[in-house]
């Protein structure tokens, strides 16, 4: 079993899709896959097409009451592909956590109690706050979508930082899964400029595989599906779909 | 005298781009302004050239002590344009204002120490956390970028909610400035989908002035310059230059 955050504190880079989307390839490929929602704007919840009035009991729920609901478990129209929700109150837990003696396991100690996937995956909100830190405690490993774009170098050092503060406070097993480069467009030289430096950077860790923008991919949530459901033959889905037998290939 | 937050929690909308662009096109038209940068990432401060080793003291140094320093504003590139910058440092901050008796005035009693500015803009984080409130209860208006996708459209209620409270608890004055679509694709018709959504929610407070997507916006800041200088006659430094008509005209 297999706890991989997808994170990085920079907005609009691709966590959610790559989130919705990679859990989705997964499943495509025969994994059983839990997604965690833990960003409050609850994009992937949306993205997966589970409205605001069936998320009760929703991760927030969990973490208030530190027990496992069963009930929190949504099933997605994808078969496999189950989620634990988010709704705006999850906002409360970035100060309602502060307060807790284990802050930064709460996550992990609601996770632990869960069996029967292969993967999870959780989606954090771009900050490197309590809910961040506590999906990079629970995480066994963390895959970084990262904008072809100059602003989306920049957040780098700060959260190789944060993720070496988890291994060496709370975490000690905590990897790098991967950096994924999203949003890349042949026709931009930033994203070639782009992918060359994470390349030197971070060398191995940085996936073969790239996603491309691909306007199939932003429209596939205004229908609540992944992109693998809504158009399957787009080139999207195509490099979600190598993403996730590299991610598997690399166990 | 004018202080205008530009928020939005969800991210990667524009946001830096808005602050930083809207600033450079408002001294454009002979008004003097200063950019305060409240975001931990310190994209504006990079944007406009300010590198890591010459932001001391940064914003993070003036709310600890709660006093004002006039070594913290710094001259950029842009005559008249100044700015408070930001480092990782900042990041702390939603932590430990968390503890202070007024913790929402911290950024209010600092910039109310400050005069000789027509406009103050204030670049916020992608969360709705102790900065960003900072932010909207310093504020005497709030402008809200919000890039023409799906997922953009989602974040509106809680924003709006959270604008609600600050200015029935904190700040009565706050006032939506106005809404302004960023990263507009005539070739993407998710882009004319959400601006009938977003002008049927907003009304006239969406600015009739659409920033389109444009390449030369992206890479102006790995130039450290705003793209008004990068590039001036591009598409992107003339809606800006038109946002800046539009905002001075509604006063
Ligand atoms: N490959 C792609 N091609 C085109 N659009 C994309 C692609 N990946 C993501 N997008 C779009 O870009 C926007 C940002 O992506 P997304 O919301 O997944 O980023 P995020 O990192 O989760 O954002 P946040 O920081 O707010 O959580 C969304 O509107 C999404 O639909
Ligand atoms: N009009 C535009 N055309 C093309 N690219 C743009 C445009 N506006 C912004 N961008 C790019 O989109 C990315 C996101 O913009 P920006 O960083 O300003 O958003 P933000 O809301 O400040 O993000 P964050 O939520 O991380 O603070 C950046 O790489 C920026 O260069
Ligand atoms: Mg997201
Ligand atoms: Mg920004």
């Amino acid at each position: 079993m297999k706890i991989i955050s997808i994170a990085n504190q920079k907005g609009g880079v691709g966590k959610t899709t790559t989130a919705i989307n990679l859990s989705t390839a997964m499943v495509a490929i025969n994994k059983k896959v839990l997604l965690v929602d833990a960003d409050p704007q609850g994009n992937a919840s949306t993205g997966l097409g589970i409205s605001e009035d069936n998320r009760s009991p929703s991760l927030y729920n969990l973490l208030t009451s530190g027990k496992f609901d069963t009930n929190a478990i949504k099933k997605t129209l994808i078969p496999n592909l189950d989620i634990i929700t988010s709704t705006q109150d999850l906002a409360a837990s970035e100060i309602e956590l502060a307060e807790k003696e284990n802050r930064e396991f709460c996550l992990k100690g609601i996770l632990d109690q869960i069996k029967d996937y292969d993967y999870f995956f959780i989606d954090c909100p771009p900050a490197l706050g309590l809910l961040t830190i506590n999906g990079l405690v629970a995480a066994t490993s963390v895959i970084v979508p990262l904008q072809c774009e100059f602003f989306a170098l920049e957040g780098l050092s700060s959260l190789t930082k944060t993720i070496d503060l988890i291994k060496n406070n709370f975490n000690p097993g905590l990897e790098i899964e991967g950096v994924v480069l999203t949003m890349h467009d042949k026709r931009n030289s930033l994203s070639e400029l782009v992918e060359s430096d994470v390349r030197g950077y971070f060398g191995d860790k940085v996936y073969k595989t790239i996603i491309p923008r691909n306007v199939r991919v932003s429209e596939a949530p205004s229908h609540g599906k992944p992109v693998l459901v809504y158009d399957t033959n787009c080139v999207g889905s195509k490099a979600y779909i190598d993403l996730a037998k590299e991610v598997i290939y690399n166990q």
